[in-house]
């Protein structure tokens, strides 16, 4: 998924 | 992605359409309360902020969009819609939701992960989320009926942050460094809530009498 500490869950 | 967060989402999407249709349908919102829904368009607001600026993926901004679309639609639906608006129960539903606010505001500003303007909104919404079914619950408390769409409504709406919980631990332990303990706790606090509603809920449905949520 997406790089750290990045808001991928909804 | 796993399987456990698709199916967060998926049920998540299930009961906002649930309760949309039932409002587009029977032209009532009977037994919704307001303050919950206005609750949840400020949890999509305040979390969505980044739709603009940041791109997960297709999936990500189109639910996004839905999430933001159908909260904003219940909330318009249920305050201007001019039959809708006559069946909200106004009188019964006076839970002080803008209390919730402020505490949520105010523990998002003392414990965040990032010090941001974003970070802080997100976090308030986390908080948010969690203590947003509370003007509902009263509501049914109140108003001692629970017709089934809105049951099947609270159901998904706990169902939903369930998986995502089994997602958090999935993602625990297959991905390097994945901790979020405010997202943990805040996303535990909330399913208990619902826990809660079910185990009097279920015990209603067993003993095939009204819903007696605790005082």
């Amino acid at each position: 998924d997406s790089p750290k500490g990045f808001h991928d869950e909804l | 992605m796993n399987i456990f967060r698709l199916a967060g989402d998926m049920t998540h999407l299930a009961s906002v359409l649930v309760l949309l249709l039932k409002i587009h349908t029977i032209k009532s919102c009977a037994g919704v309360s307001l303050k919950t829904q206005e609750l949840y368009a400020i949890v999509f607001a305040t979390r969505y902020l980044d739709i603009l600026t940041s791109f997960v993926s297709i999936y990500n901004t189109l639910m996004k969009l839905i999430f933001l679309g159908s909260s904003f639609s219940i909330v318009w639906y249920m305050k201007y819609h001019k039959t809708v608006r006559r069946t909200y129960d106004r009188d019964q539903d006076t839970f002080r939701h803008w209390f919730l606010m402020l505490p949520c505001l105010l523990l998002a500003l003392l414990i965040h992960e990032k010090f941001t303007f974003f970070e802080v909104l997100w976090t308030f919404s986390l908080y948010l989320e969690a203590v947003a079914i509370l003007p509902q619950l009263v509501l049914l408390q109140r108003t001692r009926n629970i017709d089934n769409l809105t049951g099947q409504y609270i159901f998904l709406l706990g169902g939903y942050r369930g998986f995502y919980i089994l997602n958090w631990i999935y993602r625990y332990f297959t991905e390097p460094h994945y901790v979020h303990w405010i997202t943990w706790i805040a996303g535990l606090v909330q399913t208990l809530l619902y826990a809660d509603f079910f185990y009097y809920y279920f015990l209603s449905w067993k003993n095939n009498k009204k819903l007696q949520l605790p005082a």
